[in-house]
């Protein structure tokens, strides 16, 4: 299912995106 | 107004209902007289935005544009002075929102912007994490906005 694969796609960018903020150190510049 | 910045308002005021304030926050007309905002600021950094600069912002403001005004300006200010000195980024290049517009006319795009600023506070602050997990168990089109408004300022930081 076309949608199904593109709403997993979408997920994992959100995933990847917030799970890199995480890791970033607090207050870090960039 | 495009769809898109009808979405970020709508999104980011319903991740700011995610810190559950005292005062109510469903609407761009309810922000306006930034109690509700205060008070999230409160909770992402409660030694910046302490209880000395919270009583600050006039609760009893009713539909007087004017004082809006003035706890939206002492909000903005308090929080690009949190960019520059507590996460040490410089702020000047992201365009601030004109409180005056928010004030008087409940602008939504400018709304926006200011909910985005906070936005970036919270996942720059030292709760970040668990700010950032909240943000996760959203529904996927709000977390969508809220990636790209975090984005958009994070860009505006490294211009």
């Amino acid at each position: 299912d076309p949608n199904m694969k593109a709403g997993a796609a979408n997920e994992g960018v959100l995933a990847n995106f917030f799970n890199s903020l995480l890791s970033k150190k607090t207050g870090s510049p960039g | 107004m495009e769809d898109s910045e009808t979405a970020l308002v709508e999104s980011l005021i319903i991740w700011l209902q995610t810190f559950n304030t005292p005062a109510p926050c469903s609407t761009v007309e309810e922000l306006t007289t930034g109690t509700a905002m205060s008070q999230a600021l409160q909770q992402i950094d409660p030694t910046w935005f302490n209880e000395a600069w919270t009583s600050r912002i006039k609760t009893d403001v009713e539909d007087n544009w004017r004082l809006k005004m003035n706890n939206l300006k002492k909000i903005l200010q308090k929080v690009v002075d949190y960019y520059n000195e507590v996460l040490a980024q410089d702020i000047s290049y992201f365009p601030l929102p004109d409180v005056s517009r928010v004030a008087e006319h409940a602008e939504p795009v400018e709304m926006g912007r200011l909910l985005q600023l906070i936005l970036g506070c919270a996942v720059r602050c030292e709760q970040q994490q668990e700010y950032i997990q909240i943000i996760m168990t959203m529904e996927e089109s709000v977390q969508h906005v809220v990636m790209k408004a975090i984005q958009e300022v994070v860009c505006f930081l490294m211009f």
